[in-house]
């Protein structure tokens, strides 16, 4: 139950990470591309 | 019948010298009294005082967490109102557990056997000594989530004891409100089956019902069917009792208290103690007749189950004979105090003939338990011969569902925040959160790593000392 827990946290973690990382690199290109 | 146990002096706790010997030779183990939670419970002779103690022998492959749970919380209570708990001991396959003896059984028990509901000073008296034990146990924070008349044991002095604490939990100040289902179906307050968080006056709607069971026998809605009872309980006003006159205004005042559904403006144990009818209750002497009763019927039952042993052993007297130990007589069938046995047998609400009286199969169910994941759902049963009941093959639907739901739900983002959130962040924002995460994400490993560690350890601790020959504790 530990560790289907833990990867439950890795696994979540990781795809928020991916999202900011992602909306981040969405306005770098945009700030780019009005520039 | 003799009213007093008077042992020569009060146990407290068993010595470490009588916990490093084999229990046969600290105890000699009488009669068994009856079925509970996890195992079958014994009467005992502790062979140091002459004092009578209580052994709950579980075979070790139950649910070891739970029994640590109950042994936990029994082990944290010191309160006369309280099952006490002096030690436990590893013989062989089993764990004894030494616990507190009340001569008198379950209120349910002593309904059953003189098949006569209780009247109303006997209740007061009973409510009183359950009030004070709820209140010592909402004091420590602790929810017993299983109040019932099977639950309530009375000694031989008439004061009433909170028992099996099998299902009990401990609220912890992060912790306010649990919503884990437990409980038995009639006496669960409405909150609790609602899964929306509850606190220690779910306790007080259990204990409204216990009134209502000891004053007609059964608790509302014990007719129907559980799981009808289940929606039932929430969305129909607060029960009452079947024949309203026939009861004093104190005591439908002090039952219509206990069961507010509201529980925010349900009166807690304190509250109650001070209410007339508690506060008018007359000396435990109330409850001699009562006593006497029950125990001769016990007495009575003890010997004719001696010369029906007698005339077995003489039928088998060339048969083998099986190793018991020290034990002095263990009947070939309880002895009376069976409580409501099991889990609700599959016809739930049938009236089930049992020892000349009839009873109603009235059992304990633990969903969701919140020791596990959330989401998953637990339920154990009483007895393991006991078909499964319907509303438990619901609620196991429940869980395969959540179960599936939660796999679906593991790349849910751990914070609130959804991406069309994220979208209205300036990029220092989100920088920031970036920057957070891994601290965030380390503290939350750390925290499940300190719960599922608190878990785990006495149930290392328990293996630890067996691995060690250290066979008591």
């Amino acid at each position: 139950l530990f560790m289907k827990e833990l990867e439950r946290i890795v696994k979540s973690y990781e795809a928020y990470r991916q999202a900011l990382l992602t909306e981040l690199d969405v306005r770098k290109q945009r700030q780019q591309w009005y520039a | 019948v003799q009213l007093r146990n008077n042992p020569r002096r009060q146990l407290k706790k068993l010595s470490e010298d009588s916990l490093t010997k084999q229990p046969e030779e600290v105890f000699d183990v009488l009669e068994k009294l009856g079925e509970g939670s996890y195992g079958s419970v014994f009467k005992a002779h502790f062979k140091e005082t002459g004092e009578i103690v209580a052994i709950k022998q579980v075979p070790v492959e139950s649910d070891l967490q739970e029994i640590i749970k109950e042994i936990s919380i029994m082990q944290q209570c010191n309160s006369p109102h309280v099952v006490k708990y002096y030690g436990s001991y590893f013989k062989n396959s089993d764990l004894w557990i030494v616990m507190e003896y009340c001569a008198a059984g379950s209120v349910s028990d002593i309904i059953r056997q003189r098949n006569k509901t209780l009247i109303e000073d006997e209740i007061a008296a009973i409510l009183q000594s359950t009030l004070k034990g709820l209140e010592y146990l909402h004091f420590m924070r602790k929810i017993h989530r299983d109040i019932k008349a099977g639950n309530i044991l009375l000694n031989s002095e008439g004061q009433a004891k909170l028992a099996d604490f099998g299902v009990a939990g401990q609220l912890t100040d992060t912790m306010a409100k649990r919503n884990t289902v437990i409980g038995t179906p009639f006496w669960m307050a409405p909150e609790v089956i609602q899964e929306i968080g509850y606190n220690c006056v779910a306790d007080i709607w259990s204990l409204g019902i216990t009134a209502i069971e000891m004053a007609e026998g059964k608790p509302p809605y014990a007719d129907i069917h559980p799981m009808r009872a289940i929606f039932m309980i929430p969305t129909n006003p607060p029960p009452t009792f079947r024949n309203p006159d026939q009861w004093s205004e104190p005591f439908r005042d002090f039952v219509s208290q206990c069961l507010v559904k509201n529980p925010e403006n349900r009166a807690a144990a304190t509250q109650l103690l001070q209410h007339p009818f508690i506060k008018g209750v007359k000396p435990n002497s109330v409850l001699r007749t009562l006593i006497t009763e029950a125990m001769e019927f016990k007495l009575k039952k003890q010997e004719a189950q001696h010369r029906e042993q007698d005339a077995e052993d003489e039928d088998n007297s060339d048969d083998d004979e099986v190793d018991r130990g020290t034990m002095v007589r263990a009947g070939a069938s309880d002895m009376g105090t069976v409580r409501a046995a099991g889990s609700l047998g599959s016809t739930p609400g049938t009236m089930i003939e049992h020892d000349g009286t009839m009873e109603l199969q009235l059992g304990t169910m633990v969903i969701n338990s919140d020791d596990e994941d959330p989401g998953t759902m637990k339920h154990h049963e009483e007895t393991v011969h006991q078909a499964k009941p319907s509303f438990l093959e619901y609620f196991e639907q429940k869980e395969k569902e959540a179960i599936k739901n939660s796999d679906n739900d593991s790349r849910k983002l751990p914070a609130e925040e959804n991406i069309d959130t994220m979208r209205s962040w300036s990029v220092e924002e989100l920088r920031r959160r970036l920057a957070s995460l891994d601290p965030q994400m380390e503290q939350e490993i750390e925290e499940i790593h300190q719960r599922y560690q608190a878990k785990r350890q006495p149930i290392l601790d328990a293996i630890e000392a067996k691995k060690r020959r250290q066979q008591n504790f």
